[in-house]
């Protein structure tokens, strides 16, 4: 498919600072439908945590979201194809990739969600 | 696309029975890397709990898990066009749906991760 990142990204998002609690991040979860959560630091991209990581946070007894997030971000330009974010996404195992501009803030978020609506009828 | 459910669906997956706990859950999802798990009586789906409904576990202070899964559960079954199950995970805003046989009993898991993949290059 021709389509670009741009396309079918979603626009409106949450983000928490870094400095956010794990109940902060689990409250925007459940008030926005959402289940990954960008991470800023000064408007920057610097973690991500999901749903799957207040797995974690259960299963461990840890609730400090600077160790439960994730540091290393995947991340895609809105500008990239669409199949090569998919392969992107499979590749690490994961249903969501912040969209980012070249100073590193964050203009958008697409997850398998989106891409499974291309293979829908309507 | 002419692919059926059956395709594409993940057959290795785990349940739980409805008597589980929630730490149970969250330790499933942690352990096998799943965001969604069916909840069993007697072999037959009653319900599903993934890690958005620990995030709502964590946000509101509740860990019974019959509280906290959900018990109306949209499924399919194995040999339902791919369009047909992407639009209702669309309509239903879910990512995940049970494949389920004629009594009840769950054969496989379809989620907008596997749709997603059709999409990839390769
Ligand atoms: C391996 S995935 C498995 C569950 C599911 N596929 C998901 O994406 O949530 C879960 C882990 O991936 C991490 N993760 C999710 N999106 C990510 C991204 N864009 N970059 C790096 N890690 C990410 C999460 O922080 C979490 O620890
Ligand atoms: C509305 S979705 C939003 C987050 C994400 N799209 C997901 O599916 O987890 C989250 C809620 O949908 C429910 N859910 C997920 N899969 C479901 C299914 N197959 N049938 C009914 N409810 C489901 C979950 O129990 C959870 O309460």
């Amino acid at each position: 498919s021709d389509n670009v990142v741009a396309d079918i990204m979603i626009r409106s998002f949450s983000t928490l600072d870094e400095n956010a609690s794990l109940k902060d991040a689990a409250k925007i979860m459940v008030e926005e439908h959402l289940t990954h959560v960008p991470i800023l630091r000064d408007d920057k991209l610097i973690g991500i945590v999901t749903s799957w990581d207040l797995s974690k946070s259960i299963a461990s007894n840890c609730d400090d979201l600077k160790q439960i997030m994730t540091k290393n971000v995947q991340s895609c330009k809105a500008d990239d194809p669409i199949g090569e974010v998919a392969n992107k996404m499979k590749k690490y195992d994961i249903s969501c990739l912040p969209v980012i501009t070249d100073d590193q803030k964050v203009e958008g978020i697409i997850s398998t969600d989106q891409l499974s609506h291309l293979v829908s009828n309507y």
